[in-house]
């Protein structure tokens, strides 16, 4: 699964996610990335968020939507409600992560797996690839 | 910051004893482009909606990664596609699920978005929709890789779930 969350100079957010699913799915088995608010959500109130991992848990969290009123309504910074979420996603047992930005210009990552293909960059930032 | 752009994308091998030199510089380079794509439209004062499509379908041409060409095949050996896309200033959303000829499949979600009164289309229907709206179709066997295939083919040859994390290499 690839996705995207991006801010722009007009302070305004949107996220996109795109994936193959699973290797070996059967009976038509839609994960969470085409999910609106399981893995993918956007919401200049709040933040963007794009997700990757095992998506019948993601989708039983909601978890992009989770993360965006956990920060519109608990006042949390992304990487706080981003770590809830994958915490909770996680004691249901699933694993995975989700990339995030805010209107400020906020950016944080949270994932429960080895490792996950990510990058991020910004204006006059320093620009980072990782994958561990 | 005036801007951001964050990515992330998937290529199957997350344990770092399967790594391989070859792999992490492939999706390195893969990485680094969806991000020149996204902070080309950025950097030029475009929309944060245009710079995440920008930077996925970057990341969908590159068969490194599962989504568009290199996306992982199903049981019965096609490519089924799933996007989503969302603009922050006003909610609106678009999504696509078991889509089979789209080359850019987040391209079909922005077009659900912005060109249909809905949020989601699925299967042949979302297949249609996107021919008549003009998309950039592909034969089928543009998504499917030999590596996938082998992938595939050693799930089959275990029997084992989908759960199994070994194998999962979505």
């Amino acid at each position: 699964t690839v996705g995207a969350v991006a801010r722009d100079q007009a302070g305004h957010v949107a996220a996109a996610t795109s994936t193959g699913g699973i290797t070996g799915k059967r009976w038509g088995r839609i994960g969470d990335a085409p999910i609106i608010g399981a893995g993918t959500y956007a919401d200049d109130r709040a933040c963007a968020v794009s997700a990757t991992g095992s998506g019948e848990f993601f989708i039983r969290e909601g978890v992009a939507h989770e993360i965006c009123a956990r920060v519109r309504f608990a006042g949390e910074t992304l990487k706080q409600a981003g770590d809830t979420v994958m915490a909770e996603t996680k004691a249901l047992g699933g694993s995975g992560g989700v990339i995030l930005t805010g209107p400020r210009g906020e950016i944080a990552w949270s994932f429960n797996t080895p490792g996950m293909y990510r990058g991020h960059v910004s204006a006059g930032g320093k620009r980072v690839v990782a994958i561990y | 910051s005036d801007w951001t752009l964050v990515i992330h994308g998937g290529a199957g091998v997350i344990e770092r004893e399967r790594m391989t030199p070859e792999r992490e510089a492939a999706a390195r380079a893969g990485l680094n482009a969806a991000l020149d794509a996204g902070q080309k439209v950025l950097s030029g004062g475009g929309t944060a909606l245009d710079a995440v499509e920008a930077a996925v379908k970057v990341l969908e041409d590159d068969p490194n990664f599962n989504a568009g060409r290199g996306a992982v095949y199903t049981y019965d050996g096609t490519n089924e596609l799933d996007a989503a896309i969302m603009d922050g200033r006003t909610r609106a959303a678009g999504a696509v699920a078991g889509v089979t000829r789209t080359r850019h499949p987040v391209s079909l979600a922005r077009k659900v978005m912005e060109d249909s009164p809905h949020v989601f289309l699925g299967g042949k229907g979302a297949d249609q929709f996107s021919a008549e709206r003009g998309l950039e179709q592909v034969d089928p066997a543009w998504f499917g890789t030999p590596e996938r295939k082998r992938q595939l083919d050693e799930l089959k040859a275990k029997d084992v779930s989908w759960f199994d994390v070994d194998m999962k290499y979505g």
